[in-house]
């Protein structure tokens, strides 16, 4: 563990934080894309199956949270506050996504056993499960600040795996390309949020696309 | 660590 990977987890469960209390203290998930978020439930359900054979108090209670609050937030879209869910702009193709995960899944897992093809499948499909989300803000034009502060903790999550990776590779000769290159193309994918965020929202005003 | 024998990362 260092202090990258630390951050990084801590920015992931800021950011699940913000978005519950966000539609709690709301009583709304307006601007919200389900679709994000039931690709993340599938993230961590076929990511995390290592629960079942291995335990590590950190991670293990780290996989919980983040499996469980997931859940919780497609329960409170289809239960309390469906009704401020929005289908209709919510509208990225996610099948796309979903395929192209599970052609790399097959195509290059570590090992071909069931564990590592869905582990594989999970990193590839959590580099673009923001892009419904990302999608939905880019045609709503706007964004509720509370979102984008969520959107920013989640992307900073990943960005801060990078150098934690870089750090692993040459402290201790550990690498795992997979996750590397995919968590890379996810960075990539939040550059052009966080360079609006940075100039807008940090600057005190609201988050407008051009 | 050889990758695929296990992930120790989230």
């Amino acid at each position: 563990m260092n202090i990258f990977r630390l951050a990084g987890d801590l920015f992931h469960l800021i950011s699940i934080f913000i978005l519950i209390h966000k539609m709690t203290t709301s009583k709304s998930c307006s601007g919200i894309s389900f679709k994000s978020q039931a690709l993340y439930l599938l993230v961590y359900v076929t990511r995390y199956l290592d629960l079942f054979w291995t335990f590590a108090l950190y991670n293990s209670t780290m996989k919980i949270i983040f499996i469980g609050s997931s859940a919780y937030v497609l329960h409170l879209m289809t239960g309390p506050f469906k009704p401020t869910h929005d289908p209709n702009i919510d509208t990225f193709k996610v099948r796309y996504l979903i395929g192209g995960a599970a052609i790399l899944a097959l195509l290059f897992p570590y090992k071909w056993t069931p564990a590592e093809v869905l582990w594989t499948f999970s990193i590839w499909l959590e580099s673009v499960a923001i892009l419904p989300q990302l999608f939905m803000v880019q045609r709503t034009g706007a964004a509720e600040t509370i979102t984008t502060h969520y959107i920013f903790a989640l992307g900073a999550y990943r960005a801060l795996y990078i150098p934690n990776w870089i750090y692993r590779y040459l402290t201790s000769t550990f690498w795992d390309p997979l996750s590397i290159i995919a968590g890379v193309i996810q960075t990539v994918l939040y550059s052009d949020f966080f360079y609006i965020y940075y100039t807008k929202v940090l600057q005190g005003r609201k988050f407008e696309l051009p | 660590k050889k990758d695929g024998e296990g992930h120790d990362e989230l």
